[in-house]
């Protein structure tokens, strides 16, 4: 799976997921991805995310809208929020998953609750900075 | 505020350093950057984020490393099955399709179903007709995804029975989605 988020210059809050779904898969099995507020959402003046991982319990958790609802009606970071969601429920269900979201305000968040997240972001001069591990 | 931001992921799951080979990361972080890169250049343009994350996926769709597009992983019938999501936070408007077999970019026709439809989300034969009959969609044949890394995965996964590439033996590919 492949996704990205983004803000931009006029404010706008994008985000978007691809995906070729899992190995050996049969019966049009679906997961999260192409599905709005589980593995994709985006709303201006709240946030962008695109989640990757095991679909099946992205979709029982609606990853995605979770996190918007989180900061929406809890007043959570998207740190917190997107670290509360990763970390929570997802985790006691026994999903492996990562986020990548960005606020209103432009900020990036990375969360993930395995050992790798193939990932990248901007650095404060516009470069990019890519990081794979869990401990990078 | 900032002037613009973009983050990607190309996957998670269980990658594991000390089984990834030296060139293999340097392909996966230089990929990362190309769709960085991508939508970067769509944001210092004074492009919208829309098309940024557009952007950035197709680099990565377009590039068999990753399980999007290009690189996608087989079907137990030996297939490629995607789909694809593209949301909009302006006006929350979105399009998504899924069970898709013929598009080389996916998330390009997630967004002519979000902008050139009346409808949020397609499905297989139908997301595809109208990929090919209304947006201008060229029909990709199967053999432009096909990979032998793919292929190899599909029979490792045959093997065990899985469906999934929580235990595959090739260490870039233990993740999941």
């Amino acid at each position: 799976t492949v996704g990205a988020v983004a803000l931009d210059a006029s404010g706008n809050l994008a985000a978007a997921t691809s995906t070729g779904g899992l190995t050996n898969k049969r019966y049009g099995r679906i997961g999260d991805t192409p599905i709005i507020g589980a593995g994709t959402y985006a709303r201006n003046g709240n946030c962008a995310v695109s989640a990757t991982g095991m679909g099946e319990v992205l979709l029982r958790c609606t990853v995605a809208s979770d996190i918007s609802g989180r900061m929406r009606y809890g007043n959570q970071s998207l740190k917190d929020a997107c670290h509360n969601v990763v970390n929570g429920e997802i985790k006691g269900l026994g999903g492996e998953c990562g986020v990548v979201a960005v606020d209103a305000e432009g900020q990036v968040h990375f969360s993930l609750n395995c050992p790798g997240m193939y990932r990248g972001t901007l650095d404060t001069h516009g470069e990019p900075l890519v990081a794979i591990y869990d401990t990078d | 505020m900032a002037q613009f931001s973009l983050a990607i992921h190309g996957g998670a799951g269980t990658i594991e350093k000390h089984r990834m080979k030296a060139d293999l990361e340097q392909a996966y972080r230089h990929a990362l950057a190309d769709a960085l890169l991508a939508g970067k250049n769509i944001l210092m343009a004074g492009g919208s984020s829309v098309d940024a994350v557009v952007a950035a996926v197709v680099s990565m769709e377009d590039n068999p490393l990753f399980n999007a597009g290009r690189g996608s992983v087989l079907t137990h019938d030996e297939m490629v099955e995607m789909d694809a999501a593209v949301m909009n936070g302006k006006d929350l408007n979105a399009g998504a399709l899924c069970g898709v077999r013929h598009i080389k970019n996916p998330i390009v026709l997630a967004r002519d179903i979000m902008t050139g439809s009346s409808h949020v989300m397609l499905s297989g034969d139908g997301a595809e007709k109208f990929a090919f009959n209304e947006a201008g969609h060229v029909y990709t044949e199967q053999d432009y995804f096909f990979t032998e890394r793919r292929y190899d995965q599909l029979l490792d996964a045959k093997s065990t029975g899985r469906a999934a590439l929580s235990e595959s033996t090739f260490p870039d590919d233990k993740k999941h989605g």
